[in-house]
């Protein structure tokens, strides 16, 4: 028996709307750590790995590991009935062909239950190596969603480029150019506000800004976003994901093959 | 786009 709930049932909400443009179908790893999911969009451009610890949920139930997959946009219509104050509480009995989603109202006593068929689904798992990066940049997550949605105004690929302790994101197309420079925040009194550049070595990479518009929709999930380059390696942007209380649930993170250039 | 990467490219299959 698989049973999670959370009372927080808007971060599950937030997942799917961050995952379900990007991947159709996927597979939820549940076990005794947590929930997990990677996927890879169908043109194998991208990959996206989702983190839930099972000490994040307010009840958290796996007696022994289960993979359930999904139609991601089947679970985010369903997810779309659930107000964002309600209670989600997903139940998978053993070698079930179905998930149960319950949805309660908080101060009410409605609850709403509904179902999704469960699909066996071919995934290919890929190993990520754990490899220290060039550059680690941290920055609020808006300012990361603006620049991206601005930028793809220009063309269809950003240069991000990093030297000293300014990051900079350039674009250009037929209509012209665009860059956007953000340089290191000294003040740290608003910590998601702030902008924090690492670097060992200078970079120059290109990537396309469709997928990034794509990534930046998890932006609910994190005032703050984290970018990992390093020459020739997949760009690393992840958003960790913490309740109300601040506590840390776990992270979307995604992985975005580079362009060459032209 | 045979300018862009895949990205199973640089990642195994485990």
């Amino acid at each position: 028996m698989f049973e999670a709930k959370l009372i927080q049932g808007a971060i599950l909400k937030k997942i799917l709307d961050a995952i379900k443009d990007l991947v159709n179908e996927a597979s939820w790893d549940c076990s005794s750590q947590g929930m997990s999911l990677q996927a890879m969009d169908t043109s194998h451009v991208s990959l996206v790995a989702v983190q839930m610890k099972a000490d994040g949920f307010d009840k958290y139930r796996c007696d022994r590991s289960v993979t359930l997959g999904m139609n991601l946009s089947s679970l985010s219509k369903i997810l779309k009935c659930a107000g964002n104050d309600d209670t989600i509480t997903l139940k998978a009995p053993d070698d079930g062909d179905k998930i149960t989603l319950v949805f309660e109202a908080k101060n009410e006593s409605e609850t709403s239950e509904y179902e999704v068929k469960l699909m066996n689904l071919d995934s290919e798992y890929l190993g990520i190596p754990d490899t220290p990066y060039s550059v680690n940049v941290k920055m609020p997550s808006h300012k990361f969603q603006r620049i991206c949605r601005d930028l793809q105004q220009i063309g269809d690929a950003v240069t991000i480029s990093c030297a000293k302790d300014s990051i900079r994101f350039a674009a250009k197309g037929d209509l012209g150019s665009g860059t956007v420079n953000l340089c290191q925040t000294a003040s740290a009194d608003k910590p998601e506000d702030s902008v924090s550049i690492s670097m060992q070595e200078p970079i120059i990479q290109s990537f396309a800004l469709k997928y990034l518009n794509h990534f930046a929709k998890a932006t609910p999930l994190s005032p703050q976003v984290s970018l990992s380059l390093s020459p020739d390696v997949p760009l690393v942007v992840e958003y960790s994901i913490t309740d109300d209380d601040g506590s840390d649930f776990g992270y979307i993170r995604y992985y975005l093959a580079p362009k060459i250039d032209e | 786009d045979k300018y862009q990467l895949k990205i199973d490219q640089f990642f195994k299959k485990m």
